[in-house]
């Protein structure tokens, strides 16, 4: 059956005119989001002095403060069954996703796939992906920063001085090590991001939130490891796959809604080992 | 237990902060891939042991072999994309029941999964791997497909067993 959207009974998911990914709650209208990728221009220099420190292992530094979009190029194509309903999207040569709901389950899956990011222009490149929601968030955004306590981040702020930004992509950049939200100041919504792994974070426009992907740079950043960001395997640059889960909406039930992020969170970092065992005879009582 | 202890040490490696952050030169980068590759290896001897304890078939003649799929992140797993009949321990390492899908990478295009708990089949979907994922390089693998089924209520702390049969084909391809 020709199909143009996945989501279940929850989300109305499609690929909108531009590539990305638009998704709207069906329970709660006043509620949608869109995912993009975009990257950042690694900066570049002798770091002799200060101005002049390039973008590295240590330090993200873009070059500018402007992020480049990139031109929807590829194709999708639409899984639906019993269990998973999927988006398979191929963004440029190198960037694709999956875009995923199961039965069941209230997150949506982004499995993104990156690299390996061409270098062939001598540019160093560093790509995020983006959630841009109608939530009015008001320059504040919360990360779990150390995986302790979940710290409200404001941007363009720090609580105990005036702050100046020059760099202000890389000054709102937070570690983000399982989860980051936004809030709607004047209605309780919320939407959670949920990373595999720690990475960087801001949120760089209300309503909007921004995590690092993958990054590939050809200069050291004189921090101490002496290398450039640049890893090369298979004779070319990494390729990383990763997922995040994106919960959100309304949150007047908020107890119920923090128990199943909790939930969501514990399910990210403590996944269930798979052992393999040829197929044999065995007691299955025993086993049962 | 010496198996174990080879596992401690290199996690304790593992917790260096170049280790944590990713700051290590690519020279000690592959020298940590190696370490962890090869005690998460070593201790499937370990789990297997742990599992005949917990099956009471510690005194079988017939050795347990259990492997792990350290490639699922690529959807590659040699032990399931080959096999047309296996058995599949899943582990909750939550103190908390949990349910779940999972996902294998496999070759064919229909199987029967077998919950011994239950004593019953279930549910399952085949979804095609992602062909920028088979182009990955140095992904040496076979699977096309993976299989999707859920688990319903893993204790905490405890496993589930599946298996796993893959069915003839129920359709005939059409040359188009």
């Amino acid at each position: 059956e020709s199909t143009n959207f996945i989501g279940g009974d929850l989300y109305t998911i499609t690929v909108d005119e531009s590539g990305h990914i638009a998704v709207q709650y069906n329970n709660q209208n006043d509620m949608n989001f869109v995912q993009s990728f975009h990257y950042y221009e690694g900066a570049e220099g002798n770091n002799k002095v200060f101005e002049n420190r390039s973008s590295g292992a240590y330090i993200f530094r873009p070059k500018t403060s402007e992020i480049h979009d990139f031109v929807y190029e590829g194709d999708y194509s639409i899984v639906k069954g019993p269990l998973v309903e999927e988006i398979h999207q191929n963004v440029n040569q190198w960037i694709s996703q999956v875009v995923r709901v199961y039965k069941q389950e209230e997150r949506i899956e982004f499995e993104w796939l990156i690299g390996p990011i061409p270098v062939e222009d001598k540019i160093g490149k560093e790509v995020v992906t983006k959630y841009t929601s109608n939530l009015n968030s008001d320059g504040e955004f919360y990360t779990d920063s150390n995986g302790r306590e979940t710290l409200k981040r404001k941007r363009d702020y720090r609580p105990t001085w005036n702050l100046k930004l020059y760099e202000p992509i890389a000054g709102n950049y937070y570690p983000v090590t399982t989860k980051m939200y936004l809030k709607d100041k004047n209605k309780p919504l919320k939407l959670s991001v949920f990373t595999d792994r720690s990475q960087g974070g801001t949120s760089m426009k209300d309503g909007e939130l921004e995590l690092m992907l993958h990054r590939r740079l050809l200069n050291d950043d004189a921090f101490g490891v002496g290398e450039a960001l640049n890893e090369v395997a298979y004779n070319t640059g990494l390729v990383v796959r990763g997922i995040h889960y994106v919960y959100g909406g309304n949150t007047k039930n908020l107890d119920a809604f923090t128990l199943k992020e909790k939930k969501l969170m514990l399910e990210q970092t403590l996944r269930p080992t798979i052992l393999v065992i040829p197929f044999m005879q065995k007691n299955i009582d025993n086993w049962r | 237990i010496e198996n174990l202890e080879k596992f401690r040490e290199a996690m304790g490696v593992m917790q260096h902060h170049d280790a944590v952050t990713g700051t290590e030169k690519q020279l000690v980068a592959n020298d940590y891939a190696r370490l962890l590759y090869e005690n998460l290896v070593n201790n499937n001897i370990v789990a297997a042991n742990s599992i005949y304890k917990w099956a009471n078939e510690k005194n079988s003649t017939t050795k347990l072999i259990v492997s792990s799929c350290l490639e699922l992140n690529i959807s590659s797993c040699p032990y399931t994309e080959n096999s047309r009949q296996f058995t599949l321990i899943i582990y909750n390492p939550q103190s908390q029941p949990v349910s779940t899908y999972v996902r294998l990478p496999v070759n064919g295009s229909s199987y029967e999964v077998f919950d011994w708990a239950e004593d019953i089949s279930i549910l399952s979907q085949i979804v095609p791997i992602p062909k920028r994922v088979l182009q990955i390089p140095g992904r040496e693998s076979k699977a096309t497909n993976e299989l999707v089924f859920r688990v319903n209520d893993l204790p905490p702390l405890g496993y589930k067993v599946y298996e796993v049969t893959e069915k003839p084909n129920t359709y005939e391809e059409t040359p188009s």
